[in-house]
């Protein structure tokens, strides 16, 4: 409840006319991004919990960290680029059934996408992240890929997850 | 292996000789439409009067009805596989885009990257993006203006009296909150495009839709704010990212074709949140 407070309080201010529009003063708007990334950044334990609640896993003394990918926008995510193996779990707010591709930034040649929830290895594609992407100022990213699968039927109002591992080859390339 | 298009089974699309991008629809519907970006230079002045009043946060106001155009590098790259086949297209220094169409999808992708749009001349600049069909849309348009009721728009007109416009591109913006779009005159066609943030659209020539996507404005325009919108982060103007999805076709068969829109809309709106946990080779069972 304490962490939804802070969340709740964050969007309260979201909602004003200034924040919707991008009318406010630029010293604002700084202080709008500050509020946003620490509430979305809070969120990474709601989220988490909620994740263990719907797995049956609430009681579980397994500590398992889920990250948020904040810079997808501009095809970063240190989660992903920087790790060979890892898992995903992709939510649907929508209250009806969602299919979609996702694209995450990685940095190896060829990946092995196995949908854990039907328990298939899917079909993906490795694309090249655009080189103006790459000079984007401020961009720390070490990602010039994207990894592209399809995501079917996403439940309303939940969750698939799916796990991704780096082909034995390329695994030493994409930790080192 | 060698290619200049992409586009599936659905379209071609391809970079014509002008460097913008062209679209064939390869359906009966024998639609087609050209993607290009433009830009209004933004109005300055003292705002001591109306007339005087800068373009800025508030407001959109170009310094004259010209719209200019860009010189196109030819420079651009192709990618196809099993999922998605994409253009890579750079249009200048500081605009460029991927245009994507995804297998078991009929939307095209415009995902654009705009600035940071230069101001060594002193000028504020606003980039618009332009999507030029073959429909006969008799000088009107629609958009969603407050999300949720769509209106229809006829340029150079208001319903309730008699309009003169002396800024007619000012004056015929509006609000555009997820989608926009334009129906054929005469034919059961429609052309829509979806936005993933609020924009302002216009539709200035028949068979046009224009958003404006990435603004950079040196004068304040005395509404409030106090300040030019000169946004500037890493010590340079910044740079926007986004998408658009267009999606047209024949509406003989309406309710699907609606049904189809509809989806389009919420899964720009509210897509998907994707959450990432590290494995390693060890603890990969314990986390199934």
């Amino acid at each position: 409840e304490k962490e939804l407070e802070q969340f709740r309080e964050a969007m309260g201010v979201m909602q004003h006319h200034d924040a919707v529009t991008g009318t406010e003063k630029q010293l604002v708007a700084d202080d709008y991004a500050r509020l946003l990334y620490e509430n979305v950044f809070n969120n990474e334990n709601i989220a988490a919990k909620s994740i263990y609640k719907w797995s049956n896993q609430e009681n579980s003394t397994l500590e398992w960290k889920t990250y948020s990918c904040l810079e997808l926008n501009i095809s970063s995510c240190v989660y992903t680029e920087n790790s060979s193996d890892f898992a995903v779990i992709i939510y649907n707010s929508q209250s009806q059934p969602v299919s979609t591709y996702v694209r995450l930034p990685v940095n190896g040649n060829s990946y092995e996408v196995l949908d854990s929830t039907d328990n298939v290895k899917i079909v993906s594609q490795i694309v090249p992240i655009p080189e103006r992407v790459l000079q984007i100022p401020g961009r720390e990213s070490k990602a010039t890929k994207e990894l592209v699968f399809r995501v079917n039927d996403l439940p309303p109002l939940g969750y698939k997850a799916y796990e991704i591992s780096a082909k034995s080859d390329m695994k030493e390339e994409t930790l080192g | 292996e060698s290619t200049n298009f992409i586009g599936g089974d659905l379209y071609t699309i391809t970079v014509d000789d002008s460097g913008h991008i062209a679209v064939q629809y390869n359906d009966q519907s024998d639609m087609n439409f050209v993607q290009s970006f433009h830009y209004y230079e933004g109005a300055e002045g003292n705002n001591k009067v109306y007339e005087n009043r800068s373009s800025g946060a508030y407001i959109f106001r170009p310094k004259t009805s010209e719209i200019h155009n860009f010189v196109y590098e030819r420079d651009y790259t192709i990618v196809k596989g099993p999922l998605v086949e994409e253009i890579h297209q750079n249009v200048n220094e500081w605009i460029s885009q991927v245009v994507r169409v995804y297998k078991q999808e009929e939307r095209i992708e415009f995902e654009w990257l705009i600035g940071p749009i230069p101001i060594d001349d002193k000028q504020g600049k606003e980039i618009v993006t332009k999507y030029t069909s073959n429909l006969n849309s008799n000088g009107e348009f629609y958009t969603d203006s407050n999300g949720r009721e769509t209106l229809k728009r006829k340029r150079d007109h208001r319903p309730t009296w008699n309009l003169r416009l002396y800024e007619p591109i000012a004056g015929n913006y509006y609000p555009v909150t997820t989608k926009m779009y334009l129906k054929d005159k005469n034919k059961p066609l429609k052309f829509s495009v979806f936005t993933d943030r609020s924009q302002g659209g216009t539709s200035m020539k028949n068979g046009e839709l224009e958003l404006m996507i990435h603004r950079r404005l040196l004068n304040d325009d005395a509404f409030g704010v106090g300040e030019a919108l000169n946004e500037v982060a890493y010590n340079t103007g910044l740079v926007v990212r986004g998408i658009h999805y267009v999606y047209g076709g024949n509406t003989k068969n309406l309710d699907a074709f609606t049904l189809k829109e509809k989806k389009l809309t919420l899964e720009l709106a509210l897509r998907p949140s994707i959450f990432v946990t590290p494995l390693t080779q060890t603890n990969i069972d314990n986390w199934r």
